[in-house]
């Protein structure tokens, strides 16, 4: 464990902790794309699906918990909640997220590092991650109205796949045959669908303004 | 051995 893979660790889980609070103490869910909180809890159901099987640590074990949680929890709490899910953008909210997990599929089909069930599910949540946030940055682009919470929470996202990418590179050059490309790139793809949105979250931040999407 | 170390992230 290196700084960069801590601080990212702890970028997402407080981007998690931050939508939680506004789901929970504010009841409210309004500019949270369902779309992409549905496929949080797809990637992060393939991903860990060897929870039981294998263990790395303490650490390792309970953040997955907590990753699966939180994600399965956000869904029910917008879907189910009876004040929560009056308040979410339906009408807005309409990108067709499952013609994601297709190609994600295919894809991690095609290219992967071993062709065994665990790791074809293991490479297709990487390839969905890449690409979950889509569905929340069309639907801030729609809405333009952007609270605090909701501009956090995705800021922190994007915090957490830069500190992965810093700890990749360190990791690349401190430990002997770590190379990673289909992790790499995934993460460089997921990243770099950020850096739109992180421009104007930092023109906002410098001019000390709300942050806003041009049309 | 070397996927292993991939596993050890989230």
């Amino acid at each position: 464990m290196n700084i960069f893979r801590l601080a990212g660790d702890m970028t997402h889980l407080a981007s998690v902790l931050v939508l939680l609070l506004k789901i929970h103490t504010i009841k409210s869910c309004a500019g949270v794309s369902l779309k992409t909180q549905e496929l949080y809890a797809i990637v992060f159901a393939t991903r860990y699906l060897d929870i039981l099987t294998s263990f790395v640590s303490i650490y390792n074990t309970l953040m997955k918990l907590i990753f699966l949680g939180s994600s399965f929890s956000i869904v029910w709490y917008m879907k189910y909640h009876k004040t929560v899910r009056r308040t979410y953008d339906r009408d807005q909210d309409t990108f067709r997220h499952w013609f994601l997990m297709l190609p994600c599929l295919l894809l991690a089909l095609l290219i992967h590092e071993k062709f065994t069930f665990f790791e074809v599910l293991w490479t297709f949540s990487l390839y969905l991650e890449a690409v979950a946030i889509l569905p929340q940055l069309v639907l801030l682009q729609r809405t333009r109205n952007i609270d605090n919470l909701t501009g956090q929470y995705i800021f922190l996202l994007g915090g957490y796949r830069g500190f992965y990418i810093l700890n990749w590179i360190y990791r690349y050059f401190t430990e002997p045959h770590y190379v990673h490309w289909i992790t790499w790139i995934a993460g460089l793809v997921q990243t770099l669908l950020y850096a739109d949105f992180f421009y104007y979250y930092f023109l906002s931040w410098k001019n000390n303004k709300k942050l806003q999407l041009p049309a | 051995e070397e996927h292993e170390e991939t596993k050890d992230e989230l």
